[in-house]
C-alpha cells in the first residue's frame, strides 16, 4: 500500500489573479507532484492541495516568498488514513457479532 | 430487516452483495441490471427503480463515485438504493415521482478505481486503464466525456489527476453508461454525486457562458439546497461548475445536458476539508440523509416538468 506519511494538506487562500496565476504554476509543475484537492479558481476560494512530505519544505518556501496565506488543514494524511482503517475494522467486527 | 450496515464503509463485494440483497427483498420494484464491464472486467451494476408502465418511461440517473476515493458518494448512493425502497409507498413525493418516472442508480461508478482505494493507494481518483507509452495509469472519467473533450480544465498528461484520456469516451466506465443512456433515449435527468466542499452545480464546466436553461436550473438547485440544509444546517454553494468551482471540460452533466438531458446536476457532498476524503463514519448517514432531501426536490421538479 502507498504511504502518506507525514504529507499534509495545505488551504491557501487566494486574493486576485496573480494569486491565482502563481498558483496555478504551482500546483501544474511535475516537481512537487501535488495533488490538487480544490483548484484555483475564483478569489475568496480557497485552494485545498496535498503536499507530500519530500515537497513540504520547498512549497512552504514558495509560498512565503510569493506572499501567500495559508493554514495546514491535515496535520498528517497518514495519521487520517489509519484512522480510518482502524474504523473500517471496528465496523466489520460489529457486523459479525 | 437488512443486516448491512449503512454507516460504514464496505468493499466493493459487500455493496454488490447488498444492491442484489435490496432487488431480491422488492422484486416488484427493483432490478439489479448489468451495464458493461471496467477495464478490469469488474461488471457495473446500477439498480432499476420502476413502477412498471411503459417499456421506456421517462427516466432519472443517479450517479456516484465516478472519483473512487470520495468514499462518502459511494456510502450515499447505496443508503439512497435502501431509503427508495423503504419510502416507496409512505412518502407521497417519491411515489408520485416512481409512479411517473423510474430511477436508475449507478452506486461505483469506477470500480477499479475503488477496489483500488483499498487495496493499493487510498487516494485514488481515476480510472485503472493503462496508458501506452506512459508509465502512469489511468484517465479522470469525469474529464473524459464528449462535451468539450480535452478542452479548459483538463490535462494531456496521463500524470495528472484531471487527465482527460486519448479521445472521450476512451473509458469502459464512461462508455458503458453512455450507451446506456443513450439506448434507453428517455432521460430527463442526470445527476453526479462527489464529494468535498458542499456545492450544487450545473452546466456549464467547460464555458463560462451560460446554458440556455441556467435560470431553471439555479431555481431547481437553490430550492434543493434549501431542503438539503433544513436537516441540519449544511451549507451548499450553488452556481454552473465554471465560475462556481473551476473550469472542467469533458465532465458527465455537461455531456448530458448537450445531449438533451436538461435537468442536470453535481452535487459535492459535505466535507470541510478537515477530514479531506476521508469523511469519518459517522458522517455516511448524515449526509446521505440530507443529500436525499436534495435529490427528492430535484427529482419532484423534473416529475412535475417533464418536457
Amino acid at each position: 500500500r502507498e504511504k502518506f506519511l507525514g504529507d499534509q494538506v495545505f488551504r491557501i487562500n487566494v486574493r486576485n489573479g496573480d494569486e491565482i496565476s502563481k498558483l496555478s504554476w504551482l500546483v501544474n509543475s511535475d516537481n512537487f507532484k501535488l495533488d490538487v484537492w480544490r483548484s484555483p479558481s475564483t478569489f475568496g476560494r480557497p485552494v485545498d492541495v496535498l503536499v507530500p512530505s519530500v515537497s513540504l519544505q520547498p512549497v512552504r518556501s514558495f509560498l512565503a516568498s510569493q506572499g501567500f496565506e495559508y493554514s495546514v488543514t491535515i496535520e498528517d494524511l497518514q495519521a487520517l488514513l489509519d484512522d480510518e482503517d482502524e474504523e473500517m475494522q471496528h465496523n466489520e467486527g460489529q457486523e459479525r457479532n | 430487516g437488512s443486516h448491512f450496515n449503512y454507516g460504514a464503509y464496505h468493499s466493493l463485494e459487500a455493496i454488490y452483495h447488498e444492491m442484489d440483497s435490496i432487488a431480491s427483498d422488492f422484486p416488484d420494484l427493483v432490478s439489479r441490471v448489468q451495464i458493461g464491464c471496467s477495464f478490469e472486467h469488474r461488471p457495473m451494476y446500477v439498480l432499476k427503480f420502476s413502477t412498471g408502465g411503459e417499456q421506456q418511461r421517462p427516466a432519472i440517473w443517479l450517479n456516484a463515485g465516478i472519483h473512487s476515493r470520495e468514499w462518502v458518494s459511494q456510502a450515499t448512493a447505496i443508503w439512497t438504493a435502501r431509503k427508495i425502497v423503504s419510502d416507496y409507498q409512505k412518502d407521497p413525493a417519491l411515489s408520485a415521482i416512481l409512479e411517473k418516472m423510474d430511477i436508475f442508480l449507478l452506486p461505483v461508478a469506477n470500480p477499479d478505481g475503488y477496489v483500488y482505494t483499498q487495496t493499493h493507494n487510498r487516494m485514488w481518483r481515476k480510472t485503472r486503464s493503462l496508458n501506452p507509452g506512459s508509465l502512469c495509469v489511468g484517465t479522470d472519467p469525469n474529464r473524459n466525456w464528449n462535451a468539450s473533450f480535452a478542452g479548459q480544465g483538463t490535462s494531456a498528461n496521463p500524470c495528472s489527476e484531471v487527465y482527460h484520456g486519448p479521445h472521450a469516451n476512451s473509458e469502459v466506465e464512461v462508455k458503458s453508461v453512455v450507451e446506456f443512456i443513450q439506448n434507453h433515449g428517455n432521460f430527463k435527468c442526470f445527476v453526479d454525486l462527489h464529494s468535498y466542499s458542499q456545492l450544487l452545480m450545473y452546466p456549464y464546466g467547460y464555458t463560462v457562458k451560460k446554458a440556455p436553461d441556467a435560470e431553471e436550473l439555479d431555481e431547481v438547485a437553490r430550492r434543493a439546497a434549501k431542503a438539503l440544509a433544513s436537516l441540519s444546517g449544511t451549507e451548499y454553494q450553488v452556481g454552473p461548475t465554471c465560475t462556481t468551482v473551476y473550469p472542467a471540460s469533458g465532465s458527465s452533466i455537461d455531456w448530458a445536458y448537450d445531449n438533451g438531458i436538461k435537468y442536470a446536476f453535481t452535487f459535492e457532498l459535505r466535507d470541510t476539508g478537515h477530514y479531506g476524503f476521508l469523511l469519518p463514519a459517522s458522517q455516511i448517514v448524515p449526509t446521505a440523509e440530507e443529500t436525499w432531501l436534495g435529490l427528492r426536490s430535484i427529482m419532484a421538479h423534473v416529475r412535475d416538468h417533464l418536457y
